[in-house]
């Protein structure tokens, strides 16, 4: 039974690119084959294992367009048991080209049926927004996980990103849980991200991990060697920390 | 003579509305009457000022879809010679609402024609996409400023930004200009903020602002207190690089 998760928040800049490919990367270091998505046009994530988003002749925005297409555009990584369904700034046109498609919610959803069964986790990297490329990953998976920037103006947008997957879920009659919030890009010497991090401890108690992702400069080097960081640096504090995630995810699987 | 600039990046979490407000907030204590435009569903810009977006009656939405409307929407905020014209999620239907509209990308540009006179300066902060609202945003100004963080997917998305100016300005036939790239949340601790500053600075020489924003805990507090850095903390070393930006921006204006 496939499992696909969907890494969302509105916030930019929030740390979602890096634990999506740090969390896929993880996973497939326990030999679980693992595809990693990217549904945001910026590329981040298939310019973390490597690849050039302009050279690419297949991404994942073919298969938005043309179901039957998604799994050819599906590469293997320098990863072992991790592939990839990349993404370049096609994904762009995604939004105009689907918009009289009453369906449009559902397009990943329905195309990844065919694909999934040869995975055993799917991670789905999404853009900064709510617009249909998130509702696209969302719908696709089972559970939600949701960086956090232990600072001001993410403590705000979280509400109205729960919100709108509490709408998404009825709308469209899904049931897709939050796995978690994940506190990310920690600096522990600051006030403000103790501060912050305990209320969102004291508001959402169970739904946090308990790993938290502190603030350290090797992860930000990683993405321009073309790695992720636990493979570009496994001896950090940012590897350490995405290691106990993926560790914690696993383990938490196993108790459903 | 009104002056419009618009902060874009596609990239998320760079600093566009940390630049916006702070700019915004100099430029109004420079005492010209100066309009803060949120252009963001986010509306982190909104809340900077101590609005809270869910208790507006008006927001640019509203001006979006009716453009007598916009005037109405615009509020005073406590600090001298500044207004703001708010937002809120309410901007999320944009996309969807406008699609149908073939002048869709100009109809912020011919709301502010009404409104503009009254004000010196109009600073618009924007979504971490290429999208509608940033579309509109653009269309509305007179030259943009990129805000940067030093780091490797902030510096690939760059020219992908820039492209998509360029494709604006030709198939719209406005003359919008880059203002200035500026450089953003820098740790001169590390090697990857210089070594991607140096990079910036060799590809883009001119255009580079020669004020650099440092990363300082008080601009990601302020926004907690409702109050742009520069009032909240004057003596921080963020406030004093805002300062010294506006005071680069207002006199290269005087050299044109
Ligand atoms: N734990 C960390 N420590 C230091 N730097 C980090 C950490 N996590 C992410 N970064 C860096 O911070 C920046 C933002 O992270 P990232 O791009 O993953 O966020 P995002 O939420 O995917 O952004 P966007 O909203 O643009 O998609 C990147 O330059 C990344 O390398
Ligand atoms: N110079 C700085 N030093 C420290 N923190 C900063 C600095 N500039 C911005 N921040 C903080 O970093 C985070 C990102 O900044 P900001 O929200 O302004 O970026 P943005 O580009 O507007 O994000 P988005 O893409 O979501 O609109 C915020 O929490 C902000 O308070
Ligand atoms: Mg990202
Ligand atoms: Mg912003």
């Amino acid at each position: 039974m496939t499992r696909t998760i969907a890494i969302v928040n509105q916030k930019g800049g929030v740390g979602k690119t890096t634990t999506a490919v740090n969390l896929a990367a993880g996973i497939a270091l326990a030999e679980k084959p693992t595809l990693l998505i990217d549904m945001d046009p910026q590329a981040n994530a298939t310019m973390s294992v490597g690849l050039r988003p302009e050279e690419l002749e297949r991404t994942v925005y073919d298969g938005l367009i043309s179901p039957r297409d998604l799994a050819k555009a599906v590469q293997k990584t320098p990863i072992g048991h991790l592939s990839i369904l990349p993404a370049n700034a096609d994904l762009l046109a995604a939004e105009v080209k689907l918009v009289s498609d009453k369906k449009r919610a559902l397009r990943l959803r329905s195309a990844l049926e065919a694909l999934s069964p040869q995975f055993s986790h799917i991670i789905i990297d999404c853009p900064p927004s709510l617009g249909i490329l998130t509702v696209n990953a969302i719908c696709a998976s089972d559970s939600i996980i949701i960086p956090l920037q232990c600072e001001y103006y993410s403590l705000e947008g979280l509400s109205r990103t729960l919100d709108a997957i509490r709408v998404f879920r009825e709308t469209l009659g899904l049931h897709i849980k939050v796995e978690g919030l994940l506190l990310s890009m920690m600096d522990s010497r600051t006030k403000l991200s103790s501060e912050v991090a305990a209320e969102v401890r004291a508001h959402f108690a169970a739904k946090v991990f308990s790993t938290v992702i502190p603030r350290n400069v090797r992860v930000a080097e990683a993405p321009g060697h073309g790695k992720p960081v636990i493979l570009y640096d496994v001896g950090s504090r940012g590897s350490q920390a995405f290691l106990s995630l993926t560790e914690e995810f696993l383990t938490s699987e196993g108790k459903e």
